[in-house]
């Protein structure tokens, strides 16, 4: 039975539940923009698996960093690691410092979408749709209700 | 089993692919309808099935309210014609390809045409409970997806990659709105009829104020149109049957407010029969205090007035009801009780086009002043003619009297007013 106390089981806890690993460093961090394609674009398609975590073995990833001596490894043909980092931190409203600090951490660590940020449908047919910002021009005046609930 | 699965989902991508087309970059679906079915092998850990049907039909319902598209939940056709199937599941799950990674980041994924998947060892709740992840929220997102949207990081839009707790009662906004109508398009006409209602109402300082609230009808359905937020209310349309009692139940003609100092009449025209509404009692009148029973024939309560009519609408300035029938407009003097003379007239001729040859020039759906807007508008098809105020011809006293200007689309002024699929008109 999955644990749980209250009446209405609203505190039902997974019995053997599996923690999905946090982003706590700079790899971790690497792996998350290379997940979620802020390195380079994913191939998002539903029968491809393997150009979805293109940095998952970390033991290749300490490798590069020991033989370069960086404290990054940087994955060849992208871009360097400060700038996709910047990009993340501006569109996530965060200090652009191109440093993982904490902000930057937290905001990798919430609860997310599995669909990556930056995806391209298949390869080579396609611009890669990244996040978009909005046109704040296009916006007519609304009324100052609040939201009503339906 | 493996292999099985491989050709099973390379055959309905082919077939997907095939029914849709790529438009500015991303992919559509081609349909107006759209089946999504529960995965059998794939229910909540944590929420009764009938939770999570609830859950997922209030999220389709709430895209389908704001894009022409309608949905259909869809558990007996061949798993090859369900566009959208949705299932819950644990690391490696249901045959994806993408494993979840436990409780925290990631909580669902979805494909372009095609499933959802939410995971399984995250605190999904219904939309009653406070505590946990919001499942129709993520629902909301992850069909975003579906439909061919990607991620936006922008406050407050439903497609932001990361979850914010559900305040009370989020919808999709403006901008959300918007961006699935650039794939889709927009909601568009006709409607059967449009009308603003107005009421005399106390204050919370008692003191007497005048309302009113917009209405669009069409078939068996209606929605309130919320002016000063350019969009339907929430959770509209409605079943014309829950909303206003005693009239009939579809395709109303027409919608006349007789608003004078001595009269607060409302009326209601199907074929050849007309109501009148209580609007204190929320029900149209079987019997009213001048001991008329309704329903009642048009050509008893209007003389000369022939049914059944395309539109109507009452004017203040002249205290004339303007019946509009097929190429004619009939003017009938509510002092008089009769039709005033020299009508009828042709609509053409006395509501004359502006730019020539730029008319609805007859069979109306709705003649609907608008008191935001202080206009008339004719109604046709899917789209309006705006008539000339007042206010526009002190500006420019060339243009004619009544004249209509060019043609624009309704969806282009009212917005989002959407059919929903009739499965989801009561959830």
């Amino acid at each position: 039975e999955k644990l749980f106390y209250r009446r209405d089981h609203s505190d039902l806890q997974s019995s053997n539940f599996q923690q999905a690993e946090l982003v706590t460093d700079v790899i971790s961090a690497q792996q998350y923009l290379a997940k979620y394609g802020w390195t380079e674009p994913v191939i998002w398609d539903e029968t491809q698996a393997s150009n979805s975590e293109p940095l998952k073995d970390t033991s290749l990833m300490e490798e590069a960093v020991r033989s370069t001596g960086k404290r990054s490894a940087e994955p060849t043909n992208s871009p360097p690691f400060v700038e996709v980092l910047k990009k993340f931190q501006k569109l996530n409203n965060l200090p652009t410092t191109g440093r993982l600090d904490d902000a930057t951490i937290n905001a990798m660590n919430k609860p997310r979408c599995g669909v990556p940020d930056n995806q391209v449908s298949k390869p080579s047919q396609e611009k890669p749709s990244f996040p978009r910002t909005p046109n704040k021009g296009t916006m007519p005046s609304q009324g100052a209700d609040a939201p009503k609930t339906r | 089993r493996k292999r099985f699965l491989d050709l099973l989902m390379n055959s309905e991508k082919n077939r997907k692919e095939q029914e849709a087309f790529q438009n500015s970059g991303g992919r559509v679906f081609n349909k107006k309808l759209l089946k999504w079915r529960m995965i059998g092998e794939g229910y909540s850990s944590q929420l009764s099935i009938n939770e999570q049907r609830y859950v997922f039909r209030l999220a389709f319902r709430m895209w389908s309210e704001v894009m022409p598209v309608d949905f259909e939940e869809d558990n007996t056709s061949p798993l090859s014609q369900i566009d959208i199937k949705l299932g819950f599941g644990r690391g490696r799950h249901l045959g994806c390809s993408r494993a979840f990674d436990g409780s925290g980041q990631e909580f669902a994924h979805a494909w372009f045409l095609g499933d959802i998947h939410f995971d399984d060892d995250e605190h999904f709740t219904a939309p009653s409970s406070d505590n946990g992840i919001s499942l129709l929220k993520v629902a909301v997102h992850e069909i975003g997806h579906v439909l061919g949207l990607s991620h936006i990081h922008r406050t407050g839009s439903i497609m932001q990659p990361n979850y914010i707790p559900q305040e009370s009662g989020f919808e999709l906004d403006w901008s959300d709105r918007r961006a699935v109508q650039s794939l889709y398009g927009s909601c568009e006409g006709p409607f059967d009829t449009v009308f603003d209602w107005v009421r005399k109402e106390r204050n919370q300082f008692g003191e007497m104020v005048v309302r009113y609230n917009t209405y669009f009808f069409r078939n068996s359905w209606y929605w309130m149109y919320e002016n000063r937020n350019n969009r339907t209310r929430y959770g509209d349309p409605l079943a014309v049957s829950n909303g206003w009692q005693g009239i009939p139940t579809q395709n109303i003609d027409a919608f006349v407010h007789v608003w004078t100092w001595t009269r607060d009449d409302c009326y209601f025209f199907k074929g050849t029969q007309y109501w009148r509404y209580d609007g204190e009692n929320d029900k149209a009148y079987a019997v009213d205090a001048q001991g008329r029973t309704y329903p009642r024939l048009i050509s008893e309560g209007f003389p000369g007035i022939p049914s059944p009519i395309n539109a109507a609408y009452f004017d203040r300035r002249t205290q004339h009801i303007l019946f509009f029938k097929d190429f004619q407009v009939y003017a009938f003097d509510i002092v008089r009780n009769r039709i005033a003379p020299n009508f009828p007239k042709r609509i053409v001729d006395f509501f004359p086009a502006v730019i020539k040859n730029n008319h609805p020039m007859g069979h109306l759906d709705a003649a609907y002043y608008s008191y935001t807007h202080n206009t008339l508008f004719l109604f046709k098809g899917k789209d309006f003619w705006k008539v000339l105020s007042d206010k526009d011809r002190r500006s420019n006293p060339s243009l004619p009297q009544n004249g209509v200007l060019p043609r624009r689309a309704i969806a282009e002024q009212w917005f989002d007013i959407c059919n929903v699929h009739t499965t989801l008109l009561r959830l």
